[in-house]
């Protein structure tokens, strides 16, 4: 057989050689490109939200410039009379938008703590936001599960609707404590 | 250097006066009436009197702001951008107003002096700061420059070609091999989601694609010395893993660039990046609908598509040097004589001695390319299309043959590359190499030749996907076809992992 | 072996790999509702 690296033995080598050193799989057997956070099944051009080379994410809505009438850019003239953000005095519909939209920002912590303190659970395996219904009580509990209608925000058609299901209380997310995040982030 | 007197002074105050103008928040009601009276003051303090103090003005303020930069590396980004942007749409409102309404000449010299000013810093900092450079600042005036100058604004349409030709310039000269310290910013810049858009998709007829070629070029240059040693230090992996998404992008939403661009990327990339070439020869024109490669007895030469010929947007006969070799080629194509051009041949491809570079890739790539596309034009000529039948017997396959059986094993391995660098999506190429590379197989005089063809399928087919759809089917019918006889040959049996190997393909073939 | 000039060039960029260009590099000011990033847990939505 050919006995150098252009053959089928030099092949096996640096197959052999890569099972061992996986700074060599990279370039031997490639990478899954399914895992780099690109949308390849998608209809729709991906390049308008691309969030670069070395984001791991598609650009956020918000960080998407687009071309408006010039007079639409009042943010210099009117910034300073901006009041601060405060959470508490937004409706739900507005702290989900923020917790949907700040994907990996703080904003979204603070918006779950918001939406937390309002008797708002996330369920950390649906993914999903449930509260009980206003006065109504579970019918059936039993240890940590308990049985009831709730509400839960359907994220796809924007609106809380209705269902009856068995929750495990133990899977619902427990309030983020934003202070520890600020200190693990480094940043202000 | 020499500065007049008080220059430096009148400079600085005009351009901290500027962006106090720009951050005020009346400036929002009338922008272009803060732009004017600037405009006179500058007037005034002589700045426009010439290209001379014009020069020196952009050259302190770039230099300012980057100092600026450099002193406040610790602060948030907020303070330098504030003072970046503002220079820049100071920059971009002179070029927006300079020269005539129909005068785009007056504009682009403007822009192209500024660009020539910034890269001239940049890499003088470069050289300055060596390791301690920082990109952040040049980052932020090449993208909001690039952002304002780009906007929907009909003075600015009427220059668009000519501005994104000066950035693709402009990034040229600063590619990553010239500033080594900028290259995760310049794939940020080359890759915006902005950027690719204007170049590739809103340029009218194509005409930004060839620029951004080079840029891609460019990039794959840069990482070939890296990534020929196989094992990625981070900083490497880093860069290559973004190259990936960049590509990834290009493939979802402009396979035909990817498609027309191809042999000169495979030019740059080196052999043992399979994943990133199979990036390159895995897209197909998005109006074409590609027959599933493990339909049962798929008759490939009866598919609509394999008798279109592809675009190939390079002069890859050029590439055949020097002139007389050509000269002798194509009197070895028309008259298949004489003789000895053939045994010539390896000493026009081998460039030194040194193992693992004794060969001239590019060369080696035009030639198979010319040879190939010269060979359909022939079989063509006969009202035939490209079969085992046809291929065989002529000058065209002479040449390949003697290849094959000629060159030592790196050329081999490299000419057998060039070959499979073909086998792309139905079209006549992917048709005729894929012919090609099974009738060397079928006709080779030694088990050798037969073990490197298999090599060269065998390990674009076991990285990740995605896979051209040539490839699948050339290989298919490799081992389908017992004409072939493949699962005889005792390169596939020798050892374990290569037999699973062929297993697990054959199985996801069959 | 990495030739002396690719050798530099190596060195460059492994120092620019330390402070590597961040998404709002490349976009507007906002002075409203600046990028804040942080690791959520995984359980939020991540796109």
């Amino acid at each position: 057989m050919v006995n150098n690296q252009f053959g089928m033995v030099g092949l096996l080598t640096f197959l052999r050689a890569a099972e061992t050193d996986p700074n060599l799989v990279t370039l031997a057997m490639g990478q899954d490109l399914m895992a780099l956070g690109l949308n390849l099944t998608a209809v729709e051009n991906l390049y308008p939200s691309f969030g670069g080379p070395f984001a791991d994410a598609p650009a956020r809505p918000q960080d998407i410039d687009y071309n408006v009438p010039p007079e639409y850019l009042i943010n210099m003239s009117i910034r300073d009379k901006l009041s601060k953000l405060t959470l508490q005095k937004y409706k739900d519909d507005l702290l989900f938008y923020l917790f949907y939209t700040n994907v990996g920002d703080m904003m979204q912590l603070a918006a779950a703590a918001e939406l937390h303190s309002r008797d708002w659970r996330y369920h950390t395996e649906e993914k999903v936001w449930i509260t009980r219904m206003p006065g109504m009580t579970p019918y059936e509990k039993n240890g940590t599960t308990e049985r009831g209608t709730y509400f839960y925000f359907d994220a796809q058609t924007w609106r809380r609707v209705a269902k009856e299901f068995q929750v495990d209380t133990v899977k619902l997310d427990k309030c983020p404590n934003i202070s520890a995040y600020v200190a693990m982030s480094g940043q202000p | 250097n020499d500065d007049p007197p008080g220059f430096l002074e009148r400079a600085e105050f005009l351009l901290k006066d500027w962006v106090s103008i720009v951050l005020s928040p009346n400036n929002g009601r009338d922008p272009l009436k803060g732009f004017s009276m600037f405009v006179t003051k500058m007037n005034m303090h002589g700045i426009l009197k010439g290209d001379e103090p014009l020069t020196r003005f952009f050259r302190f303020a770039t230099q300012y702001c980057i100092d600026l930069t450099y002193r406040n590396m610790n602060e948030p980004k907020t303070k330098i951008f504030q003072f970046i942007d503002a220079y820049v749409r100071l920059i971009s409102l002179l070029v927006k107003h300079s020269g005539e309404s129909g005068n785009a000449n007056t504009k682009l010299n403007l822009l192209n002096k500024i660009l020539g000013i910034v890269v001239g810093i940049l890499l003088q900092d470069q050289e300055v700061h060596t390791t301690g450079f920082q990109q952040v600042g040049y980052h932020r005036i090449f993208i909001m420059l690039f952002l304002e100058l780009t906007t929907h604004d009909p003075v600015l349409e009427n220059i668009s070609l000519p501005v994104i030709t000066a950035f693709c310039h402009t990034f040229h000269i600063i590619r990553p091999a010239c500033a080594p310290g900028f290259c995760y910013s310049w794939l940020e810049l080359i890759s915006h989601r902005v950027f690719i858009g204007r170049i590739l998709a809103l340029l009218p007829q194509q005409k930004g694609w060839h620029m951004y070629s080079q840029l891609l070029i460019d990039l794959f240059k840069y990482l070939a010395p890296f990534l020929r040693n196989a094992e990625l230090a981070k900083p490497v992996h880093h860069l290559y893993k973004g190259t990936l998404r960049v590509l990834l992008v290009l493939l979802h939403d402009f396979p035909e660039f990817l498609c027309d661009y191809h042999f000169a990327f495979c030019d740059v990339i080196p052999p043992n990046c399979i994943q990133m070439r199979n990036l390159i020869l895995s897209p197909y024109p998005r109006n074409m609908r590609l027959p599933d490669p493990f339909t049962p007895n798929l008759k490939v030469d009866m598919l609509t598509d394999i008798g279109g010929s592809p675009r190939v947007s390079i002069n890859y006969a050029g590439s055949i040097q020097p002139a007389s070799f050509k000269k002798d080629l194509d009197s070895y194509l028309k008259a298949r004589a004489p003789v000895t051009f053939l045994s010539e041949l390896r000493s026009n491809l081998q460039i030194s001695n040194d193992v693992g570079s004794r060969y001239n890739i590019p060369l080696m790539n035009a030639l198979v390319l010319y040879v190939g596309t010269q060979a359909i034009a022939h079989i063509r000529s006969k009202n035939l299309g490209p079969t085992m039948a046809t291929i065989m017997h002529c000058a065209h396959m002479d040449i390949f043959q003697n290849l094959a059986v000629d060159l030592d094993t790196e050329g081999r391995y490299l000419f057998l590359n060039a070959i499979a660098n073909q086998l792309r999506y139905p079209n006549s190429h992917t048709h005729y190499f894929s012919c090609c590379i099974l009738y060397l197989f079928g006709e080779a005089n030694s088990e050798a030749i037969q073990e490197q063809i298999t090599r060269v399928l065998l390990e674009r087919l076991i990285v990740n996907r995605p896979h051209p759809w040539g490839l699948l089917i050339t290989f298919i019918e490799l081992i389908k076809n017992p004409v072939y006889k493949f699962w005889e040959h005792d390169f596939v049996h020798c050892a374990p992992e290569i037999e699973r190997l062929f297993e697990s393909v054959a199985k996801s073939c069959m | 072996k990495l030739q002396k000039e690719h050798q530099i060039q190596f060195q460059r960029m492994e120092a620019a790999y330390y402070h590597l260009p961040t998404p709002s590099d490349s976009e507007r000011l906002r002075p409203y509702l600046q990028r804040q990033p942080v690791q959520t847990p995984p359980h939020f939505p991540q796109q």
